[in-house]
């Protein structure tokens, strides 16, 4: 599945 | 979210405060690199763009506005209040900070996960994340003996990112689909700069004796 292209972490 | 992660949240969050904490309570920055200081104001606002485009939780974008508002009250701080600017000594903080903000850019601009321009800045802010600390431990290293709340800052530091070492090994071994490889190499050289900086602050807290660091 395409990667949820976000950044989750601080 | 994980127990490594969330303990590098709350131990960089106290960090923080622990220096908010001795600017305040002593009206002075004594032994602060404001250098330092300017890089990690620059690595939030750079990291935390999404801040208005992406809502990932509460909690995210809390501590998302902690840290951005935090680091531009101690910059704020260091450089226009009163009191405080008068103890900044810039004789000793003389680490030429602005060749990191250009060579970490320069590096995001070839190596990031995407060209575009919030993945471009993301990658920008963790290379120079890791190298942010260096005028503050090279100041340490000058002015030899420092206050214990200085102390105690840089070690929280070194620790948040030490635990976020420990959150992507979780995550790479529990999410199949996650490659953080350029924070994780990138938290990896930010932890080994700490580590000289450890050792020398673990064999003062068992000799019970003050820092002394290595001229």
């Amino acid at each position: 599945s395409q990667e949820v292209k976000y950044h989750d972490e601080l | 979210m994980n127990i490594f992660r969330f303990a590098g949240d709350m131990t960089h969050l106290i960090s923080i405060l622990v220096l908010l904490l001795k600017i305040y309570a002593t009206k002075s920055c004594s032994g602060i690199s404001l250098k330092t200081q300017e890089l990690y104001a620059i690595v939030f606002v750079a990291r935390y763009l999404d801040l208005f485009t992406d809502f990932i939780s509460v909690y995210n974008t809390v501590m998302k506005l902690v840290f951005i508002g935090c680091s531009l009250a101690i910059v704020w701080c260091m450089r226009l209040h009163r009191v405080v600017r008068r103890t900044y000594n810039k004789d000793v903080d003389t680490f030429r900070h602005y060749f990191l903000v250009l060579g970490c850019f320069l590096l995001a601009l070839f190596v990031h996960e995407k060209f575009t321009f919030q993945e471009v800045l993301w990658a920008f802010s963790i290379y120079l994340e890791a190298v942010a600390i260096l005028p503050q431990l090279v100041l340490l290293q000058r002015s030899g003996n420092v206050d214990n709340l200085t102390v105690q800052y840089v070690f929280f530091l070194g620790a948040y990112r030490a635990f976020y070492i420990l959150n992507w090994i979780y995550r790479y071994l529990t999410e199949p689909h996650f490659g953080r490889w350029i924070a994780s190499v990138a938290g990896l050289v930010q932890t080994a700069l700490y580590a000289d900086f450890f050792y020398y602050y673990f064999i003062s807290w068992k000799n019970n004796a003050k820092l002394q660091l290595p001229a």
